[in-house]
């Protein structure tokens, strides 16, 4: 069978779905200073299989920890119009739980386009394999 | 302040993969 690590090569969605990469890929996002960028993309999905009765509270957490500061890596990935939706989102009584889906949509594409390609050369990895 | 970082840490650990 394939070993794990060259299967995390193959695709971004390969690694994220399993464990061992994901741990090696947070890793090498910490030494960027941007683990930011995989910790929202997991909270986005865990998002949308949060119970009713907490899911007010998370959309908060969520919208302050990683998109109302500016300064942030998700917040500086995420276009303005989708902020400004998430925002809107917030504010309602009823959630919805795909709220966060396109700015997860937008986070994955930049890890695929950037952060990802560069895992893949990172020593981490190769040192890994 | 910590129960929303319980409920953040809650939340993308649920979603992150297990062990195989």
């Amino acid at each position: 069978p394939t070993p794990p690590y060259l299967k995390w090569a193959e695709s971004l969605h390969s690694l994220l779905d399993d464990q061992d990469g994901t741990n090696l890929f947070r890793s090498f996002l910490c030494q960027e200073g941007c683990e930011d960028l995989v910790d929202f993309w997991f909270a986005c999905s865990g998002f949308r299989q949060t119970s009713q009765d907490k899911r007010a509270k998370l959309a908060k957490v969520i919208y302050r920890k990683y998109i109302v500061d500016g300064s942030g890596i998700v917040s500086r990935t995420i276009k303005a119009a989708t902020k400004s939706f998430i925002r809107d989102c917030v504010g309602k009584p009823h959630l919805d739980p795909a709220m966060f889906e396109q700015a997860q949509t937008e986070i994955q594409a930049m890890m695929e386009e950037n952060t990802y390609p560069l895992f893949l050369k990172s020593d981490l990895y190769l040192e890994y394999t | 302040i910590d129960s929303e970082d319980d409920l953040l840490q809650e939340c993308i650990s649920s979603a992150m993969p297990k062990k195989k």
